[in-house]
């Protein structure tokens, strides 16, 4: 999937099968990630476990569970919200849109949580104040989690070699009339970047992540990922200037990581 | 590594004068199960401390000799308190529970971060 993290580093990853995306003293979540084609190295996120740990007279341990064609609007004790404690009403899940979008408000500890089911697979937005990513029980042991660290670099995709390759290819192969091997419904270069450019008229990353999508997958669902992304990047972060984020040209570092604009 | 709080609530389950999960009852599967998932979670910052390797195994007993499954609740079902009204917030709910309210009193608003997930 692509990953935005909290430090507004960009990023595109294969991260196959479970990884933590956040591990601190109050939360957990987990993600599954699966290939959205058999063989291929895009994965896309099938599965997803938020843990809320108990925490003082606010809220019992609660877990969220939600997997691919599965959103339920409610913990998987079937409650909605912290359980019986004084405070239970600090934490509650709200339906937005039936078995597509969900929020959860974890008063308790500032956070907000949004979760979607778009086409076969989820997305997750989070907001959480600094204080609260830092709290880790050994300091010196800061989580290695996708939201604080991003990445590892072996499963990094870099985005601008992907496109050079496939715009070069549909080149070289369009020049000998040859077919391209391609995903279902596929997009040309110029198909995707037009059909992108409908919902994200803003050339930044979330419109490039969208082409890459496209061209990976041919699933046009992912257009509609990108969007809610930016959507949700749009409530949840504190910093308007910083909504938007530009690809770093090469001179300035390895890999697609990226500066705010 | 907090593996005494992962001891201290399942004995405050399962001992003193009214247990809500004394060893003959039902509830005591779902106390051994909620007491394996905290001492799940101590994992990483307990490695080789002896008392919760020990905690380990006692569990895993436990759970044979009570023939307890390893799926299952890890909290009682309780009754939800009924829906008071529309009221977004208990009005009684305390401070502590009030992120943002808390912060106020002692210091300027909290930075907040972003961090999301999408796609391909």
């Amino acid at each position: 999937p692509h990953l935005r993290t909290f430090s507004d580093t960009f990023q595109t990853c294969m991260v196959q099968g479970a990884w933590p995306l956040i591990d601190n003293n109050y939360l957990n979540v987990q993600v599954t990630n699966t290939p959205v084609v058999p063989g291929s190295i895009a994965t896309a996120t099938s599965k997803l476990t938020i843990i809320f740990k108990s925490f003082q007279e606010c809220v019992d341990q609660k877990v969220y569970q939600a997997e691919m064609d599965e959103l339920p609007a409610a913990f998987a004790d079937g409650s909605k919200n912290g359980g019986d404690k004084h405070g239970a009403n600090s934490l509650k899940i709200t339906e937005k849109v039936s078995g597509q979008h969900i929020e959860i408000q974890a008063k308790y500890i500032g956070t907000t949580i949004v979760v979607r089911q778009v086409g076969r697979y989820l997305t997750f937005a989070v907001r959480m104040p600094e204080e609260v990513v830092k709290a880790v029980e050994d300091g010196d042991n800061q989580g290695l989690y996708l939201c604080l660290r991003g990445c590892p670099l072996n499963q990094q995709i870099d985005f601008q070699a992907f496109h050079s390759t496939s715009q070069s290819t549909e080149n070289r192969v369009r020049r000998k009339g040859l077919s391209l091997p391609s995903p279902p419904e596929a997009f040309t270069y110029e198909m995707a970047t037009a059909k992108c450019r409908e919902k994200l008229p803003v050339e930044d990353l979330y419109f490039q992540s969208c082409v890459f999508d496209l061209l990976t997958t041919g699933d046009v669902n992912f257009t509609l990922a990108a969007y809610y992304a930016f959507e949700d990047v749009k409530v949840l972060h504190s910093d308007k200037e910083k909504v938007h984020l530009y690809e770093r040209t090469r001179e300035f570092g390895p890999g697609n990581e990226a500066a705010s604009e | 590594c907090r593996i005494m709080k992962c001891n201290s609530e399942f004995l405050a389950a399962t001992s003193g004068p009214h247990p809500q999960a004394a060893e003959e009852a039902p509830e005591f599967c779902t106390a051994l199960r909620a007491y394996a998932h905290c001492t799940h979670h101590t994992a990483r910052a307990c490695r080789g401390d002896l008392f919760y390797h020990s905690a380990v195994h006692g569990i895993d007993d436990l759970m044979a000799q009570h023939n307890c499954s390893k799926d299952g609740p890890t909290a009682p079902p309780r009754l939800r308190p009924p829906p008071r009204g529309d009221s977004q917030e208990r009005s009684d709910s305390p401070e502590i529970c009030h992120y943002e309210k808390s912060f106020h009193k002692h210091a300027p608003a909290p930075n907040y971060t972003h961090c999301g997930l999408f796609g391909d």
